[in-house]
Order: structure tokens, then sequence, then C-alpha cells
């Protein structure tokens, strides 16, 4: 299906939150064709991030996540690289 | 607390640092104490011992570096990553990376320099980040006071796993004064500083922590107080939303601020004599808006005042004793709060629920909305 033209914010908040998730998470672009899986890399990873700050786990990018993701912090990994 | 794979650590305890280069936000011997004291924090509690040098290659080398720094990891212009450092190993292992974009300080303003390298001296010597919301180590910054600052026990954990603790207290005993722990959701004698509703979610208080339940979910998030009102104090005597102004109140001392959802509104702290109540009133134990009858009840001793928000005056009648009109609570409340039409009483590690008559339903613990 087209991509869907998601609303500058929330397009913002996918930005933010992909490169987040990539330095503290470990969230890796898969690469060659794309498996059709049950859920995306982005929704485990924003799971396992929810998880680690003791937040709701909802897999998605509400505002509460968001928040945590603009907080000032340590440039360490949360997990293991 | 976590460690690195493997559980990494130096192979000896006593370490090199070397401050290669300053931040100009603060004064050079400020810096040079801000990190002595980070240090300290880890000496304190475990057999290492840390020595500075002026040249050559230090266990822990210590620099300030904007963007692209020097390693793969370069910083992000001010706020977002604050610093950066490296497992105990050779070469670049220990090393702490302060962002030279952030402004450092001494103080409240900016990032406390003395905090931020507390943390990463904990990368430096072994430890990951942490989960509990009021460890060093835990990921996301907040401020305390560096003069009273004191490691956290889930640290002093993590460090004595890694190293044992410090040989020159109490001949290597553990500490028989653990350091401040992360009030325990699931503890059965858990008792509440103050208890409130906020539009749907119940926000109970604890020390420096409060814990947001969900109504529609079991889940419960804590969270440090200053992370979402650093204007606020810690150790909340009273708290509750008034359906009439859709405003959370909260008291300590005969103080009273005031929250519109999750934002601080403007102009408090105000006196709580600017409610009209008696100059008698010097604090609030606990505080509750009562649906059935409109009015905010007090609790302050063993006497509970009834308060109409719109005639800002205590109704006649009122003091009342406190087992006069909720029966079973004893002669204190810690916290109130109503939800649903019952009025739930804390009073130590029990919680009282009454029907929207005051009648006393059910004993529970104090815990019972904390998902446990």
């Amino acid at each position: 299906s087209l991509p869907i033209a998601l609303p500058s914010t929330a397009k913002n908040d996918e930005e933010v939150a992909e490169a987040y998730l990539k330095r503290f998470f470990n969230l890796t672009t898969p690469e060659g064709p794309i498996q059709r899986r049950r859920i995306s890399p982005m929704t485990e990873k924003v799971r396992e991030m929810q998880r680690f700050f003791g937040l709701k786990v909802t897999g998605t990018l509400d505002s509460d996540t968001m928040q945590m993701m603009n907080k000032p912090r340590c440039g360490v990994p949360d997990v293991a690289q | 607390y976590s460690t690195f794979q493997g559980n990494i650590k130096w192979p000896k305890t006593s370490l090199t640092y070397r401050i290669e280069n300053y931040t100009p936000d603060m004064a050079v011997q400020d810096v040079d104490r801000a990190l002595e004291r980070a240090l300290q924090v880890w000496a304190k509690v475990t057999p290492l011992r840390f020595t500075r040098i002026y040249s050559g290659t230090a266990d822990i080398m210590i620099s300030f570096g904007a963007g692209v720094h020097g390693d793969y990891y370069p910083f992000d212009g001010p706020d977002g990553t604050l610093a950066h450092a490296f497992a105990p190993s050779e070469g670049i292992g220990g090393d702490a990376h302060f962002d030279e974009d952030e402004t450092f300080t001494s103080g409240s303003m900016g990032y406390n320099l003395f905090l931020v390298a507390a943390h990463e001296f904990g990368h430096s010597l072994g430890l990951s980040h942490s989960t509990d919301p009021g460890a060093l180590m835990f990921p996301v910054y907040s401020y305390v006071d560096p003069d009273t600052f004191s490691l956290p026990q889930d640290d002093i954990k993590g460090i004595q796993f890694l190293y044992g603790p410090n040989p020159d207290v109490d001949g290597g005993n553990p500490d028989p004064n653990p350091g401040p722990t992360t009030p325990n959701a699931c503890d059965p004698r858990l008792s509440l500083d103050a208890a409130t509703t906020l539009r749907g979610e119940k926000i109970l208080f604890k020390g420096s922590f409060f814990w947001r339940s969900f109504s529609q979910s079991s889940q419960v998030e804590q969270h440090r107080i200053k992370y979402f009102w650093p204007e606020l104090p810690d150790n909340i005597d009273a708290a509750y939303e008034s359906l009439e102004s859709d405003r959370v109140y909260l008291f300590k001392g005969n103080q009273v601020w005031a929250l519109f959802g999750y934002d601080i509104v403007q102009g408090y702290p105000k006196s709580i004599t600017t409610l009209g109540l008696p100059r008698s009133v010097t604090k609030i134990d606990a505080a509750v808006y009562d649906e059935q009858s409109r009015k905010a009840l007090f609790f302050t001793g063993n006497q509970i005042y009834s308060y109409d928000e719109a005639t800002r005056k205590v109704d006649q009648g009122f003091p009342k004793s406190i087992k006069d009109v909720f029966p079973g609570i004893g002669n204190k409340v810690d916290a109130a709060l109503q939800d649903r039409g019952f009025t739930y009483l804390f009073n130590g590690q029990y919680m009282m629920e009454y029907s929207y008559t005051r009648r006393a339903l059910r004993v529970l613990y104090t815990n019972y909305f904390l998902g446990c």
C-alpha cells in the first residue's frame, strides 16, 4: 500500500524515534528484501524502550514515549551493542 | 543496575585520570572539583582509588568536545546527548567525553557537571544503565542537589558487585547505612505522602517519586517528581484534583502549587491562607474533592475541614474529628483520593475504601492501585 502522507509532527516523531532507537536500542535497518513480519522491528524496539523506562508498553509513539526520547540523557546505549 | 557484557571491569583498584581540556562554562578549579568529587562518589563505596596525572595516558582520559570529536559517536548539539563514556579496557576504555555544546555548571542551571560526570564515571568503571528511575545510572538526566547527593543503593549494589565494598569503611563490611532507595510499589509496608486523581489517572506520591496508575490498564509508571515538575518539592504533604477548577492542588507545609493537566500553573506557590483556611492550619496531611458534597475535604492532624471552593470558606460546623466523619481510618490520614464515587483514605500501609455515603466498605493495602 502507498505510504500514507504522515502529518509533519508524526513524521518528525518517526524520524526522532528511529534515530533514538538506532542509537540507544540497537535498531537496525533490515537489509535485502523486506520480510513480511507480524511486528515491525521499529515497533519491537519502541516496546523495548518503553519497557526499559517503565512506560506503558504500547508499541506506539505516544506523547509520553516521545517526551522520554526528547529528555537530555547519557550517550551510552541502553542495550548491549 | 546492569553491567557491560562479560561484567568487564578494571583488573586493578588504583586508577589514574587526566583532564585533557576544560569547558569555558566553568572556572578551572570548579571543573577540577566537580570531576574529583564525581570520582569520590565511587571511591567511597569500593576499594577503587583515583590519582590525577597531568601528562601521558591515564586510565580515564576526560575531555570536552562538540559534534565529531575523535571517536565514532559524534555529539548532537545542545541538549539530547550530554556526554558518554567507555567501559573499562585499554586505549579509549574508561575515557569520558562531555558535549561542549551543553552548558555545564556547578549549580542547578544548565547541566550540573558533577552529576553528569558521576554518571559517566560509572560507565568508566563498568556499570551500564539502570532501569531504576532513582538510580544515578538511569540514562535520563535529572537534577538533584549535589550538596545532599548520596549514591543510591541500586548503584552501590552494582559497583560493589564488580569491585566489592570499601575496605576502609567498617572493615569492608557492607555499609549499615545503605544509600537512598527508590520506593518499591510492591512493598506491603508502603505508606504514601499524598494521592490524587489527574484527568482519569491516579497519581501517588512518595519521597522524590510518584507513580502514575492508569485506570484502563494495570500498568503503573514510576518517575521522579522533578522529571515532570522541576518546580515542585519532594515529599509532598497532600494533593487533590478540583473538579470545579480542573486544577490539581499540591501542598507542602503552608504552601500550595497548582497543575493544569501536567503543566505547572504560573503564580504558584501561594500560602494556604489564600485558601481561606484558618491560620491555625499550618500543614495539610491529605486532601480530596468530594463529588457528593462538591466540597474539598482537608485532613490535618486528627481533624477534617470541609471547604467550599466557590465561597473560599470552611463550612459551618468544621473542623470535625476524622473518626466522626470516616469511622475506622483512625486518627490520621496520610493521603486521600476519590474514584468512581468511592473515597479512599490512606493511613500507613493500609487504605480504607468508603462508599459515597461514607460507609466503610473494605480495608486494602496502600499499594492496591500499584499493580502488584
